[in-house]
C-alpha cells in the first residue's frame, strides 16, 4: 500500500506545470524515506530530478517500493480539479494498475475523487555524480526569469559568467546583444532578495535559452533558485520546494565547434 | 553559435 497526503496540493499543481513542456511521461519512485521523479527530455539534452522526503506529506505510508508511472497529461488534467487550498492524497494499492487521488477542502466539506490508469514508463536511469561545482549563485528566482526571457529575444543561446566581480548573462544576435550584471548582494531587507555568489573558480559556460525557459516555469514553486555552474559540464538550476523537497533541472552545455 | 551537447555524454547509466 502507498499512501501520501501533502496538505498543501497547491505544490502537486505547482510541480506538474514546471515539468510538462519538458516530458511527457514520469515514473514516481516511492521508498519508505520519500517519493523521487527523474525524467529526460526526448533529446537528452535536459533531465529534471525531483526529490520529496516522507516527512513533506502527513501521513505517508510506503510498505514496499513502489514505481508509479503517470501521463503527465492525464495527470495535469487530473490535478487541475483540485482547488489550491485543497489537500491531495496519492494512494496506490499493489498489483492494481491504477492510481487514486482525493482531494479535500480545509474544512473537510467537499471531496473528490479521482483514478488514472498507471503505464509501463520505461526511463533509462540515469547516475548524477555528485560535482563540486566552479561556482553556485543563489539569486531571487523572479529575477533569473527576468533574465532568461530577456535575453531570449536576443539570441538562442545564453552565456554565464561568473568572476570575482559577479555573474554576468549575455546573449546576442541579428538584432543585436545585451549583458546583464549581477553582484553578490550587501545588505537587503529580504533573505529571498539577496543575490549570493559562491566562487571557486570562475567560470563561462553557453546555454540553449529554450530550455532556461522551460524550467524557469518552477519559479511558483520557490523564491529562490540556485545555479551550479561548473567549467565543461551541464548546469544544475534548483528549486526548492519547501523544506522538504527540491526540483533540479540539469542542462546540457553547448560546445564550441 | 556551439553544438548543444547530450546530457548523456556526462551522465553515466
Amino acid at each position: 500500500m502507498f499512501e501520501a497526503r501533502l496538505i498543501q496540493g497547491s505544490v502537486l499543481k505547482k510541480m506538474i506545470d514546471a515539468i510538462k513542456d519538458i516530458v511527457t511521461d514520469i515514473n514516481l519512485d516511492c521508498s519508505s524515506t520519500g517519493i523521487s521523479v527523474q525524467a529526460m527530455d526526448s533529446g537528452h539534452v535536459c533531465l529534471v530530478l525531483i526529490e520529496l522526503g516522507s516527512d513533506g506529506f502527513e501521513p505517508y505510508r510506503c510498505d514496499r517500493n513502489i514505481t508509479l508511472g503517470l501521463g503527465l497529461k492525464a495527470l495535469s488534467v487530473v490535478v487541475r480539479c483540485a482547488n489550491n487550498d485543497d489537500s491531495i492524497t496519492i494512494k496506490a494499492q499493489e498489483g492494481t494498475d491504477n492510481i487514486n487521488f482525493v482531494f479535500e477542502s480545509p474544512n473537510g466539506e467537499k471531496t473528490s475523487q479521482f483514478e488514472i490508469k498507471l503505464m509501463d514508463i520505461d526511463s533509462e536511469h540515469l547516475g548524477i555524480p555528485d560535482t563540486e561545482y566552479d561556482s553556485v549563485v543563489k539569486m531571487p528566482s523572479h529575477e533569473f526569469q527576468r533574465i532568461c526571457r530577456d535575453m531570449s529575444q536576443l539570441g538562442d543561446s545564453i552565456v554565464v559568467a561568473c568572476t570575482k566581480d559577479g555573474i554576468q548573462f549575455s546573449a546576442s544576435g541579428d538584432m543585436g546583444s545585451g549583458k546583464i550584471n549581477l553582484r553578490q548582494s550587501s545588505l537587503v531587507d529580504k533573505e529571498e532578495d539577496q543575490i549570493n555568489i559562491e566562487l571557486n573558480d570562475p567560470v563561462h559556460l553557453t546555454f540553449a535559452l529554450r530550455y532556461l525557459n522551460y524550467f524557469t516555469k518552477a519559479t511558483p514553486l520557490s523564491p529562490t533558485v540556485t545555479l551550479s555552474l561548473k567549467a565543461e559540464s551541464p548546469l544544475c538550476v534548483t528549486y526548492p520546494i519547501g523544506d522538504f523537497g527540491s526540483m533540479k533541472f540539469f542542462l546540457a552545455p553547448k560546445i564550441d565547434d | 553559435k556551439g553544438t548543444q551537447a547530450s546530457l548523456m555524454s556526462f551522465f553515466g547509466k
